[in-house]
C-alpha cells in the first residue's frame, strides 16, 4: 500500500482561464494549493503555474491532498504527471 | 533530409515555389530535447528580427543565446545538481527534429562521407521555438512539463507545434496531455503536428488519437543504407550504417555461442554482456542472433559484427563496424561457417543505392486502428523517418559507446517524419495564412499519394498515404472542423460535463444533438468505421466540404479499388464560389466482414478534372 505521505507530482487541470480581467491565476493556485495542504508556505510544493493559455497547476501532493483538489470547485481534474518518450 | 525532401517532391532553391516574406513570418514551436544552438542548421544569417507577432522569451540559461533564426528558448526540465540547466540539446534529437522541419540549408552535409547532399529543413526561411521538455537525465519528457510547454507555446504565438514525443499506448483524452494542449493550441488556430509511434508493426499501436492531432507515421524514401559482408565463399548484403572502412581485410569469423566458457549458447549466441570470451573473440568479427549486445563483442576486442535483426527495413550507426542481416541471411552466414574449418569475411564500409520500391512503410512505425475512438483512422498521414540525416549535438555520441561527435547524424523513427509534415504544413500555411488546422491536415492527408500496399492492412499503417506537399497547396476542397465541431464529437462520445471540460477547457454543455452525434460524422478527410464481424452492415458518413480552389465548377465523385459497396450522395455537385460548401453522405455496406478479411477500404475521390480529393475509406471487424 502506498503511503499517504508519499508524494508525486500530480497536474491540477482548471480547464480555460477566466475571462474576468481581475483574475490572477497564480495567486488562485496558491490559495487553493494552500487549502489542500494545510501549509501556507507552498513553494516547494509548487511545480509549475499553467497560466497563459489555459489554467492549471503542477504542484507534489500526497494521495489524500490529490483527492481533496479534486473534489475542489474550479478544479477539472487532477491526475499523475508520467514520463512520455521520444519516438 | 538531404534527400528526404527532394523524395516527397519539395525541392531546393527555385525548384518549389515559396512564400519567402511569409514563410520568414512563420514560427515552429518544437516540443522535443532542446537544440544545439551552434549548428549550421540554425545560423541566423539573412534573417532580419524576429516577426511582430512574436511573444516569447529567450531563457535557454546564460549559456544558450538565441538569434535571429532560433528566436526563442524555454526549459521545463528539472534541476538537477551538478547537470547544467538550459535548453541545449543532450540527446541531438531536438536538433534533428527542428531542423527537419525548420533548419537552414546546409550544404556538404555527411555522414562520415555517406549520404552526402544539403540538408535542409520543410521550412528553412521559418523561425524556431524551442520548447525542452525532455532530457536524458530524466529518461523521456514528462507531462507537467509538456503542458507547461504548450501553455507558451500557444501564447507565444507560434504557428505551429511539432511533438516527436509520446506514451507506450493511447489514452483516453482525459489522461492525455498532449490531447489536452493540442486542443487549446487548435482553438487557437495552432495544428499539433505528432508522432505516431514506434511500435509497429502490431495493430492498434498508435499511441497519438485524438482528430484535432495531426498524426504521423514513418516511410523509408528512395536512399537506402547496406553494408556487404563479403564471406570467404561470396558476399551476402546486410543493413547498417557503418562508417568504418577496414579496407575490404578478411578477418576469421566466430559465432557468439561457441565463444563462452561461462554462458549457456542461448545467451552466448545473442552476445548478451558478460558472455563472450575475450580470447575467442579478440580480433575477429563476431557472429550475435541479435544487434541488440553487438557492442558486448566490440568491448571484448572483436573487430566488427554480423548481427541477426528482426528490423531491416532500417539502418542503424553503430560505434564499430557492424551490418545486420535478415533471418534468411543471418542464416546463410551460420550455414557458412558450420560448413568451414577457418571461416573469414569483411564486413565493407556502407553505400547508399536507390531503392526503387520507396515509399514503404517502416515496420516499426505504429498502425490503426485508433485504440480509443475506433471511428477515427490513425495515423492520419506518413512522411520520411527511416535513415535521415540531420542536425545533431556534437556533444552527444551518434550510437551506444562510440566515440565520434558529430554535427549531423542519421536518426530513424515517427519522431523524424512528424517534423517532415510539421515543415509541409508550415509551406502550406505561407501560401493559406488564414486556414484552420484543420483545413491545413485536410489539404494534406486528401493529397496524399497512395501507398504501396505492401502491408496487410495499409490505411492503418499510412493512413491517408504519403505527404505530398506540392500538390497540397492546392486542395481544391477541403473538410473543415471547427472547435464546435470537436466539441460535439466528444459529446456523442459521451464526454459531458466536467469530462468534457477537461478537454475543452470550457464550462458547456451538449446540446441533445450533440449528444446523439456519431464520432463516424465528424467532417473528418478520412472515413473509417468499426463494425461487427461477420454480421451484414450498412454505415454512413456525413461529410461537408468547402471549395477552395476555383469559382465555377463541377465536382463528381468517384469510388476506386471498393469491394465495399459504397454509395455517394449527391454524386455531384456544382460550386460557384470560394469557400462555398456541399454536403454529401457516404453509405458503406457489405454482407459482413470475416472469413480471413477483417477489413475492406476503397477511396473516395472528388474531381473537377484538375483537382484530386481523395479520402480512404475504411470498415473493419471489431476484435
Amino acid at each position: 500500500a502506498k503511503n499517504d505521505q508519499d508524494k508525486q507530482v500530480y497536474i491540477v487541470y482548471m480547464g480555460a482561464l477566466p475571462a474576468r480581467v481581475d483574475y490572477m491565476p497564480m495567486s488562485h493556485h496558491t490559495s487553493i494549493l494552500q487549502e489542500a495542504t494545510g501549509e501556507s508556505s507552498i513553494e516547494s510544493r509548487l511545480v509549475r503555474n499553467y497560466k497563459r493559455s489555459f489554467n492549471g497547476f503542477a504542484a507534489w501532493l500526497t494521495e489524500s491532498e490529490r483527492q481533496i483538489l479534486a473534489n475542489t470547485e474550479d478544479v477539472v481534474s487532477v491526475f499523475p504527471s508520467k514520463t512520455l518518450k521520444l519516438q | 533530409t538531404t534527400a528526404s525532401w527532394d523524395f516527397v517532391g519539395l525541392k531546393k532553391g527555385k525548384r518549389a515555389k515559396r512564400n519567402p516574406s511569409i514563410e520568414s513570418d512563420t514560427i515552429i514551436g518544437v516540443m522535443d530535447s532542446g537544440i544545439n544552438p551552434l549548428s549550421d542548421s540554425f545560423s541566423d544569417k539573412g534573417f532580419g528580427p524576429p516577426p511582430k507577432k512574436w511573444k516569447g522569451v529567450c531563457q535557454g540559461s546564460k549559456h544558450f543565446s538565441c538569434n535571429n533564426k532560433v528566436i526563442g528558448a524555454r526549459n521545463y526540465t528539472p534541476r538537477i545538481k551538478g547537470v547544467p540547466h538550459s535548453a541545449i540539446d543532450n540527446m541531438g534529437h531536438g536538433s534533428h527534429t527542428a531542423s527537419t522541419a525548420a533548419g537552414n540549408a546546409v550544404k556538404d552535409v555527411s555522414f562520415y562521407g555517406l549520404a552526402n547532399g544539403t540538408a535542409r529543413g520543410g521550412v528553412p526561411a521559418a523561425r524556431i521555438a524551442v520548447y525542452k521538455v525532455c532530457d536524458p537525465c530524466i529518461k523521456g519528457c514528462t507531462t507537467d512539463g509538456i503542458l507547461s510547454a504548450f501553455d507558451d507555446a500557444i501564447g507565444d504565438n507560434v504557428d505551429l507545434i511539432t511533438i516527436s514525443i509520446g506514451d507506450d499506448k493511447g489514452l483516453p483524452f482525459h489522461e492525455d496531455t498532449i490531447a489536452i494542449g493540442a486542443f487549446h493550441a487548435m482553438a487557437k488556430g495552432i495544428l499539433t503536428v505528432n508522432a505516431a509511434g514506434n511500435s509497429g508493426p502490431e495493430l492498434s499501436t498508435v499511441t497519438s488519437v485524438a482528430p484535432w492531432i495531426f498524426t504521423v507515421g514513418a516511410s523509408n524514401t528512395n536512399r537506402a543504407f547496406v553494408t556487404k559482408a563479403v564471406l570467404g565463399d561470396g558476399k551476402t548484403v546486410g543493413r547498417s550504417v557503418n562508417s568504418f572502412d577496414l579496407k575490404g581485410t578478411k578477418y576469421p569469423v566466430v559465432y557468439g555461442k561457441t565463444a563462452s566458457s561461462n554462458c549457456d549458447a542461448a545467451s552466448a549466441a545473442f552476445c548478451s554482456p558478460g558472455c563472450l570470451d575475450r580470447k575467442l573473440v579478440s580480433g575477429k568479427i563476431v557472429l550475435c542472433d541479435s544487434v541488440q549486445n553487438v557492442e558486448e563483442a566490440k568491448y571484448m576486442g572483436a573487430v566488427a559484427s554480423i548481427a541477426r535483426s528482426r528490423r531491416t527495413d532500417t539502418a542503424l550507426v553503430f560505434s564499430f563496424p557492424v551490418t545486420a542481416l535478415s533471418g534468411p541471411a543471418y542464416d546463410v552466414v551460420l550455414s557458412y561457417i558450420n560448413s568451414t574449418k577457418n571461416p573469414i569475411a569483411a564486413v565493407l564500409k556502407s553505400e547508399t543505392i536507390f531503392n526503387q520500391k520507396a515509399p514503404v512503410i517502416a515496420s516499426y512505425s505504429s498502425r490503426g486502428p485508433n485504440p480509443i475512438i475506433p471511428d477515427i483512422l490513425k495515423p492520419d498521414i506518413t512522411a520520411p523517418g527511416t535513415e535521415i540525416i540531420a542536425a545533431y549535438s556534437p556533444s552527444v555520441p551518434p550510437s551506444i559507446a562510440d566515440t565520434r561527435h558529430l554535427k549531423y547524424s542519421i536518426l530513424s523513427g515517427t519522431s523524424m517524419s512528424c517534423p517532415h509534415v510539421a515543415g509541409v504544413a508550415a509551406y502550406i500555411k505561407t501560401f493559406h495564412p488564414r486556414w484552420s488546422p484543420s483545413m491545413i491536415q485536410s489539404a494534406i492527408m486528401t493529397t496524399a499519394w497512395p501507398v504501396n500496399a505492401s502491408t496487410l492492412m495499409p490505411e492503418f499503417a499510412s493512413g491517408a498515404g504519403h505527404v505530398n506537399p506540392l500538390a497540397a497547396v492546392h486542395p481544391g476542397l477541403v473538410y473543415e472542423a471547427s472547435k464546435s465541431d470537436y466539441i460535439a464529437f466528444l459529446c456523442g462520445l459521451n464526454y459531458t460535463g466536467k469530462n468534457l471540460r477537461l478537454i475543452s477547457g470550457e464550462s458547456r454543455t451538449c446540446t441533445k444533438a450533440q449528444s446523439k452525434s456519431l464520432p463516424r460524422n465528424l467532417n473528418y478527410p478520412s472515413m473509417t468505421a468499426q463494425v461487427p464481424a461477420t454480421k451484414p452492415f450498412k454505415v454512413t458518413f456525413r461529410r461537408t466540404v468547402t471549395n477552395v480552389g476555383t469559382s465555377n465548377t463541377t465536382y463528381k465523385a468517384k469510388v476506386v479499388g471498393s469491394k465495399l459497396n459504397v454509395e455517394v450522395i449527391p454524386d455531384e455537385f456544382s460550386l460557384k464560389s470560394k469557400h462555398e460548401k456541399k454536403s454529401f453522405t457516404v453509405t458503406v455496406s457489405g454482407k459482413g466482414l470475416g472469413g480471413g478479411e477483417l477489413v475492406a477500404s476503397s477511396q473516395l475521390i472528388w474531381s473537377d478534372g484538375f483537382h484530386f480529393v481523395r479520402s480512404p475509406i475504411v470498415v473493419y471487424a471489431a476484435n
